[in-house]
């Protein structure tokens, strides 16, 4: 573990609590993309599914329940909850998310570590990540009352893999030459999809 | 079975 990644897990976590802050604190979830908070929940659950078989440190299995369960609270409250589920922007969160999650699936049949049942999920999990802001960002750039909760959700979120892309530089140069094309190149599109949202909240 | 490089990750 270093200090980038480390950096990087905590700026998704509070990511995460700031979300979780605004649902609760304001009772609403305008302006938060529900199909982005149930891509990621995708992405965690076929990511994390080795939870129970592989135990690599508390830290790492801990780590795992809080994304789970924290993605899966959200998009409960955004469906079921009484209050929250009425400010959902239903209109405006059009985005057509099955396609990512088909082009995430398709891409991860044919480029992955090993053709294996964990090995596709995982490569399905990373190539989906890149792309479940998408939703989020369209309704930010259609809404215009962006609030400053939901802003500084998506700039946590793009900030940590960030940090992560500077974990795999230090690992790679300290740890020898894995090959993690994979997530380097969805890291780095990741990232990259919120360059103009870097540049319009630190303009505001 | 060994880890597959990069998967003790988040």
């Amino acid at each position: 573990m270093n200090a980038f990644r480390f950096l990087g897990d905590m700026t998704h976590l509070f990511s995460v609590l700031v979300l979780l802050l605004k649902i609760y604190a304001t009772k609403s979830c305008s302006g938060v993309s529900r199909k982005t908070q149930e891509l990621y929940m995708v992405v965690f659950l076929a990511r994390y599914m080795d939870l129970f078989t592989d135990y690599i440190s508390l830290y790492n299995s801990v780590m795992k329940v809080v994304f789970i369960t924290s993605s899966a609270a959200i998009v409960w409250c955004m469906r079921r909850h009484p209050q929250v589920r009425r400010t959902y922007d239903k209109e405006q969160d059009t985005f057509r998310h099955v396609v990512l999650v088909a082009a995430a699936f398709v891409l991860a049949l044919i480029f992955n570590e090993r053709f294996t049942f964990r090995e596709i999920c995982w490569a399905f999990s990373i190539y989906l990540e890149a792309v479940a802001i998408l939703p989020q960002l369209v309704l930010l750039q259609r809404g215009r009352n962006v609030d400053n909760l939901t802003g500084q959700y998506v700039f946590f979120l793009g900030a940590y893999r960030a940090f992560y892309i500077l974990n795999w530089i230090y690992r790679y140069f300290t740890e020898g030459h894995h090959s993690r094309w994979i997530s380097w190149l969805s890291g780095l599109v990741q990232t990259g999809l919120y360059a103009d949202f870097f540049y319009y909240y630190f303009l505001r | 079975d060994d880890v597959v490089d990069g998967h003790d990750e988040l």
